[in-house]
């Protein structure tokens, strides 16, 4: 998978 | 959201309650150090101010005020209201050693190079060294009280529990976010030499003592 930011992580 | 996460974001939450338990209970800060406790407000504020402009779920944005609330609060309980329990003399690391190479860190690694990004991958990289002045001020001290044990290791139980999470994520989501795992494992890594006797001496109701 490319590589994404998890923004949605704390 | 999946069971690690959870459970790490609720050992993260646990932390915190469990430090402020500690001040509030003994009315003193000995034994927390003051940088580290400055760090996390850093990363925090850094981290969550996306709270204005990207809105994930109330279980996010709750968290969020939470934490760079409780992080505010504790550094104000630790600078005014139990002040002369605080002793600067033994909280010695020197701060700048991690600022200066998180921020050239977060300069470099970013998924997009504008300032709310920056920011963010500069968040990542302190938070993955912010407990290193607490650990260096137990090594000074050699030992420590258990209730501040049990807050080191619930803050550590939150970050290694992060990496099943990303674990899983990557294969039921096909999601990988190399910043946040790189970091995290670091910092989880950090946290091992304390694991080891937290789990072998703590736990088995033996104090804290590090070997001289």
């Amino acid at each position: 998978p490319p590589p994404s930011s998890s923004h949605d992580e704390l | 959201m999946n069971l690690f996460r959870l459970l790490g974001d609720l050992s993260h939450l646990a932390s915190i309650l469990v430090l402020l338990h500690k001040i509030q209970t003994s009315r003193s800060c000995r034994g927390i150090s003051f940088k580290t406790q400055a760090l996390y407000v850093a990363v925090f504020v850094a981290r969550y101010l996306d709270l204005f402009w990207r809105y994930i779920s109330l279980y996010n944005s709750a968290m969020k005020v939470f934490f760079i609330g409780s992080s505010c609060y504790i550094l104000y309980l630790m600078k005014y209201r139990y002040r002369p329990t605080n002793d600067p003399s033994i909280d010695t690391f020197r701060i700048e050693y991690l600022l200066v190479p998180c921020a050239i860190l977060s300069l470099i690694f970013n998924y997009n190079f504008m300032p709310t990004e920056i920011l963010w991958s500069f968040s990542i990289f302190l938070e993955s060294v912010a407990i290193l002045p607490q650990l260096f001020m137990l090594q000074r001290t050699g030992e420590a009280e258990a209730i501040t044990t049990h807050y080191l290791a619930a803050l550590g139980i939150y970050r290694a529990l992060y990496i099943p999470n990303w674990i899983y994520r990557y294969f039921t989501e096909g999601v990988i976010d190399p910043i946040a795992v790189t970091a995290g494992i670091v910092q989880t890594g950090l946290y091992l030499d304390f694991f080891y006797v937290y789990f072998t001496k703590v736990l088995q109701g033996q104090k804290f003592e590090l070997p001289a």
